[in-house]
């Protein structure tokens, strides 16, 4: 692929068929595990990245597109794979990274909603299931995570736009993630779930104004604050860093959030630019800074947790 | 003649109870907060409203327009480039 293509944003379509070829191309580097299916028994595929065989090493995983309209999202993952193959022995960061951690990556966790955007409500948010008792449609996935589901900043009804699902990993594409990571929760070390907009670097809590055990750590200097530091260093944007919480607003039932009771204690999410401008209608003119400096974030954090 | 992006800063509870309805109610989206039901006096909220909405309804509380042209914007993100090398 030229490198325009991943300033860009794709139809779901063209996603599919760039894992494909992807995988096609780098055999020896990429495979892809399809995890589960959508409400609309659309695949939901996996990407891993390893550089060497062997012995299973520790593993970092990255999701994106749980929210429909957040375009930029998946095409930052679609970003981080090409960065990882192309400059693999070139960038100390993801070489390093690559030499010492295996790399899950789901582009799309909501393909039916990233369909939906494309084709008939840009604006959609939720996923697509049918709700039994009720003619709304869809479920927040970001509000289906066992963390104390469906509490205060959560909504039981199925209209609402963070309505939490009949019940923790009632959608069958959250199942899918929780399945997969607590099958694989002592191999995967780091985890981060990319959304946009409002230019943040979160933690756990988001489910409660509690802090989490490690606060100080993800917070700290060599963590969530350098990050941030680097990102206005190197591309001169403000991105606030804190536990979602007390940073935003309580949303529980949050993946990053069970994904951190789950034992898993690197857990971030990443809201990608801009900071209301022009919101999930990011141009395609911003993708790169948009991506460059989520990639400096995640490359500086996941370097950290691999000292650790 | 375009989908806009408002943002608007509720000043008082009349305000907020103004936006809920209005992001509820109407043909609109809300960009920020997530829901309505987080919204709050001095909390910023972006309101994506549709062309054949903004001419139906008006508040009455100040707003500064964040996009002007949102439908532009989608129709040159989803542009199908036949010229795409791939």
């Amino acid at each position: 692929s030229s490198a325009s293509y991943y300033e860009k944003y794709h139809s779901l379509n063209d996603i599919y068929f760039w894992i494909n070829q992807t995988q096609q191309d780098n055999p020896n580097i990429v495979k892809v595990i399809l995890i589960g299916s959508s409400s609309e028994k659309r695949p939901l595929y996996v990407l891993k990245l390893s550089r060497n065989k062997g012995p299973e090493k520790k593993a970092m995983w990255i999701d994106c597109g749980i929210h429909a309209r957040e375009w930029i999202s998946p095409a930052f993952c679609l970003w981080f794979v090409r960065h990882s193959l192309s400059f693999y022995g070139q960038n100390q960061d993801i070489t390093h990274i690559l030499d010492n951690l295996d790399v899950y990556i789901l582009p799309v966790m909501n393909p039916d909603g990233y369909e939906y955007t494309w084709t008939t409500n840009r604006m959609w948010r939720k996923n697509r299931s049918v709700s039994k008792s009720d003619n709304c449609i869809g479920a927040d996935l970001n509000r289906n995570f066992d963390a104390n589901w469906c509490t205060e900043g959560a909504s039981d009804d199925p209209c609402s736009e963070i309505y939490c699902g009949a019940f923790p990993e009632s959608e069958p594409e959250s199942q899918s993630v929780a399945h997969f990571l607590r099958s694989h929760k002592d191999s995967v070390k780091l985890y981060f779930s990319i959304h946009s907009y409002s230019q943040m670097l979160l933690f756990p809590y988001s489910c409660t104004l509690d802090e989490a055990e490690n606060h100080n750590e993800l917070v700290s200097l060599d963590m969530a604050q350098e990050a941030a530091q680097k990102i206005r260093r190197y591309y001169r944007n403000i991105y606030k860093y804190g536990a979602g919480g007390k940073t935003i607003y309580l949303a529980p039932g949050g993946s990053d959030d069970w994904v951190y009771n789950l034992g898993i204690k690197y857990s971030f999410t990443f809201e990608l630019q801009d900071r209301g401008r022009y919101g999930f209608l990011l141009p395609p003119s911003h993708i790169t800074q948009a991506c460059n400096e989520a990639l400096t974030a995640l490359k500086t954090i996941a370097r950290k947790v691999i000292e650790k | 003649n375009s989908d806009q992006v408002l943002s608007i800063t509720p000043k008082t509870q009349e305000h907020v109870d103004i936006l809920k309805n209005v992001s509820t109610q109407y043909e609109t989206s809300l960009w920020q907060p997530d829901s309505p039901q987080y919204i709050q006096e001095e909390m910023e909220v972006h309101l994506y409203v549709p062309a054949r909405t903004l001419n139906t309804f008006s508040v009455h509380v100040c707003f500064r327009v964040l996009l002007a042209n949102a439908k532009e914007l989608i129709e040159m993100q989803t542009k199908n480039e036949t010229t795409d090398p791939r």
